[in-house]
């Protein structure tokens, strides 16, 4: 579903030089859910933004399905995202005029599509927001905005989701919940889901967790739930 | 060094009404380490925000030491949250314009006074940004933007700190390093902490943890490293 060969991103040079991609290849495999863990600075957030065509690489090539999105022109950039991936952001990214509601089906309104509304339904019961839908991001606590943020990105059923730690301001019983909800999204959707996370009882419910350290894959493991 | 009695906080009126504060009465007590955990929405970052005077109660009082916080002018509301209380808040609320090294130490800038210079290599190294001083928050992973957020709110010393999820984006490692920290200042420098967190590994490092549950507290215990 997406790949990247020897992708490199580098800030800076000489001795202020940050390599926070380091010449890696990965490979997601579409209807897999992939956990990516590794330590605070690792590289865990660059590489997302990088396969997801936020941000550009250094060297190297990242992949969505057979596109190389290195060679696609911003017009074409920016639909890709909006019609084929979602993003849940480490900061949630969340429109502050918006209410939670309308934050969650902006993908959708900014396509011109009309979401599944049955799906939506699905979606908002799973994260708990139903009686927060009318509130502003100022309005809801952290863990509600983050929510709002993981509903943005399920909401319009992209083919890939990118997930930057999207339960590491919920309990364990609300984060639980909407990591059965994404587990069942690759069973029954046959969805691509990449999880950065730091809670190792997250990770477990990945069919497979990669780790990072400086900028390259260090280690990889099949889980349990595979 | 801080407590409730029986506050409240009412958002809205009638059908929209939300207590995220229901008549909550608790009493932090000097030289300990407290965790508050409970589930997303329960109250726990608006009990904090009154408790440091962020926000104010719509009935019921919030003191810090012997003083009335209800009772303040703005000017030494102000005072008091600069000089004698550090915040780590769950958004970080980062000056973007200002470098990791330069956001650090902006309390002491704005009190006039110079931070104990030795201290704060401490802590820097406690949080492990030495070699990220110079960048500028939007040059920061998600999780050293949360160090620098927790360095700015030991740097000063303060008797209090409020420290919202202070290790919700870190590795376990890292989390790890800034808790024993934290437990160490609580010992050594006999300050107050006041911790949410919604992971029990970093909830164990308190002397006590309090429960929250629709604005109550719900249950509590002391730790076994209490
Ligand atoms: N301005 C507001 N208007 C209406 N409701 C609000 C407002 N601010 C907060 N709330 C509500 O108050 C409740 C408590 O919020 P709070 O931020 O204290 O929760 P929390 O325990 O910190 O949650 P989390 O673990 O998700 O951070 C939530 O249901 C939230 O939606
Ligand atoms: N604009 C920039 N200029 C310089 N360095 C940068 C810039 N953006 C990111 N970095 C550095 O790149 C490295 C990787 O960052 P990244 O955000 O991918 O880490 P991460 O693994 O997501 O960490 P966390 O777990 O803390 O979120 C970090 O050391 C970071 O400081
Ligand atoms: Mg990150
Ligand atoms: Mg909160």
């Amino acid at each position: 579903a997406a790949r990247t060969v020897d992708a490199s991103k580098i800030y800076g040079s000489g001795d202020t030089e940050v390599r926070a991609l380091d010449g890696l290849s990965i490979d997601l495999i579409s209807g897999e859910f992939t956990a990516i863990m590794g330590p605070s600075g690792s590289g865990k957030s660059t590489l997302m933004h990088c396969l997801a065509g936020l941000d550009d690489l250094t060297s190297g090539q990242a992949f969505i399905g057979d596109t190389d999105i290195g060679q696609l022109s911003d017009r074409d950039l920016t639909l890709l995202r909006r019609d084929r991936i979602g993003f849940v952001f480490q900061a949630y990214n969340l429109i502050p005029t918006l209410s939670a509601e309308e934050n969650i089906v902006l993908p959708q309104q900014l396509g011109g599509t009309s979401p599944d509304s049955s799906w939506l339904r699905q979606v908002i019961e799973a994260v708990g927001l139903e009686d927060r839908l009318k509130h502003r991001p100022s309005e809801l606590s952290g863990g509600q905005q983050q929510r709002v943020a993981v509903a943005r990105a399920l909401g319009g059923q992209p083919e890939i989701i990118f997930a930057d730690e999207p339960t590491g301001n919920l309990d364990s019983k609300t984060g639980g919940e909407i990591l059965e909800f994404m587990q069942n999204a690759v069973r029954d959707l046959g969805q691509t889901i990449v999880m950065v996370t730091h809670d190792p009882s997250a990770a477990a419910h990945a069919d497979r967790v990669v780790f990072l350290a400086d900028g390259v894959i260090v280690h990889e493991i099949k889980t349990p739930s595979s």
